[in-house]
This record gives structure tokens, sequence and C-alpha cells, in this order.
């Protein structure tokens, strides 16, 4: 089988000062990804890897750069899923954690769950030693604006968010 | 939201979705990328895909399990990303995107919204987009 990637960084609206640094996020993950898969990687490390490479770039929606809660944290999902056996791991509303999808990688391989949410995902991540980041290191400057921007009385982040991912 | 599908060497396909979420969304409200089949599935009879856009409109409609389901009935990955994101627009009113690679390994990139970044890498040539 000759192996492919694809990634994404999310659907939605990129403002024009945004696009080079989307545009070359993505192309450092899917290289980075085939890169794995070149060498007989597995699908599911090459995934993993481009992933964790788009949460550390603060380009985008996840890990580093991630938008803010109505209270100004960072509050992350993430999932992984592997097609061999079905086998998959997600984690839901977690902080403090800089790289979501590996703690999904590890409910799915290390207990008998599908997802783990909030203290309990971050009791796992204790556990399995997944160093903790303060939130104010996930929280950038222009998710910061965005944020404050969003609690002005006559904005609507639900209705300008409609369509966004 | 982030996301990456991969089939390797060994025909074993994957999926990965992660995001921060919806902007100044209430907290402990989660969307569709942490449920099995809305932000991602993955399965080797099938292919891979990962969703990003308005979350409880991509829950609404499993819009991951919904294309590799076209997929099943015969679809390309373009067609079936394509119809599953017709029907998320035309049943619940919302825009998104999906990546899918195929057992076979074919593969798309396919979004509503105006916007989506996206990079692939097939036979060693990258291509990649934005508009």
């Amino acid at each position: 089988m000759k192996p492919v990637i694809v990634v994404h960084g999310g659907a939605g609206r990129i403002f024009k000062e945004r696009e080079d640094g989307s545009r070359s996020g993505v192309t450092r993950a899917a290289l980075k990804g085939y890169g794995i898969l070149k060498q007989g990687g597995s699908a599911l490390d090459a995934v993993e890897e481009a992933v964790v490479l788009m949460e550390d770039d603060p380009h985008f929606n996840a890990g580093c750069g991630s938008v803010l809660n109505e209270k100004g944290e960072v509050e992350m999902d993430a999932i992984i899923m592997d097609g061999k056996n079905l086998s998959s791991g997600a984690v839901s509303a977690v902080k403090c954690i800089a790289n979501p999808i590996k703690l999904a990688r590890l409910v799915m391989e290390k207990t008998d769950h599908m997802l783990l949410t909030d203290q309990g995902a971050l009791a796992f991540a204790r556990a399995m030693g997944v160093p903790e980041v303060p939130g104010e290191k996930l929280i950038t400057e222009r998710s910061l604006e965005r944020w404050k921007k969003n609690l002005e009385a006559d904005s609507n982040p639900q209705e300008f968010q409609k369509d966004l991912g | 939201t982030v996301g990456a599908v991969a089939i390797d060497s060994a025909g074993n396909v994957a999926c990965a979705t992660s995001t921060g979420g919806l902007s100044n969304k209430r907290v402990g409200r989660v969307g569709d990328t942490a449920c099995i089949g809305s932000g991602g599935y993955a399965d080797n009879a099938i292919g891979a895909t990962s969703t990003t856009g308005h979350g409880e409109s991509i829950m609404k409609v499993v819009l991951a399990r919904l294309t590799l389901y076209h997929m099943e009935q015969g679809k390309s990955p373009e067609e079936a990303a394509t119809e599953a994101l017709n029907s998320m627009e035309t049943r619940v009113g919302g825009l998104g995107g999906v990546i899918v690679v195929s057992r076979s390994g074919d593969w798309a990139a396919t979004f509503s919204t105006k916007q989506m970044p996206w990079a692939a890498v097939k036979d060693g040539q990258l291509q990649s987009g934005i508009h």
C-alpha cells in the first residue's frame, strides 16, 4: 500500500494576515506525518505526530493558540482512532495539557474507556506522568484579544461562529 | 480545530482531531471533536475521516461516520464528503470541513466554509490549499 496523509487546520474564515502561517503549518504537519509513514511507521503514529505539531503551532485553534472559554481559559477536546481494530480514545474539557491528542491516545491504550473528561482526564494524565503546563502558556495574544472582543456588549460570538471550527 | 488522516504501508488507517472549541464557549461545552463518529472515525474496511466546523451541527448528522457511509455506498472520498457536508447544511444549517483517506489511498479535503487550510502527501507529492 502506498502511504498517504491528509491534514487540516480548521474550517472557517482565515484572515489574510494568518493565511501564510496556517498554510505553512499544515504543510509542515503533513510532511512530518509522511516522514513517519515513509519509514514504515504506523498511520496512528503519523496522525498523532501531525496533530501534535499543529497543537504546538499558535496559528491553530488547538493546544497552544486554542480559543478561550467564557472564563478566559483554554479548555480542549481531542480524539484518536485506529482503523485496524476500531479502538479509539478521547478527552474533553481538559486544561493545562500541551498535547491533548497524546492524552487521548493514552486513554485508548491504557484504559478500557473511550472518553475521559475534565477532572477525571486530568487525574489520569497525572497518573500517566503527562506533564501539566500553566494554563497561561497555552493562551496567545490573539486568542485573548478575541475573547475580550466577544465580551463586548454588541458582540454575538455564537452567531459569528456558527460555521467555524 | 486541527486534524489528520492517514493510511500506512500495511494498509491500516487512522484519524486524529484536536480542538480548543468555540470562542467564549460555556464552561464544560463539549463539541463534536471528542465524540467518536462526529469528530473523526477510522475503519480499515472503508477509510478514515477528521472533521471541523460547527460542532453541534456535526454531532447532529454524525459527520465523520456519515462520510464513510457514503463511501460504503460506492462514492469517492470527494463525492462522499460533499454529500455529507451538503446534508449537514440542508438539515441543520451548519458549515464545516472534512478530510478523508480511503482504504485504497484516495483522499479528499472538502469544506463548505469560506476557507480551510489543508495539506496532503501521496507518492511523495505535496499538495496544499486554503480556499
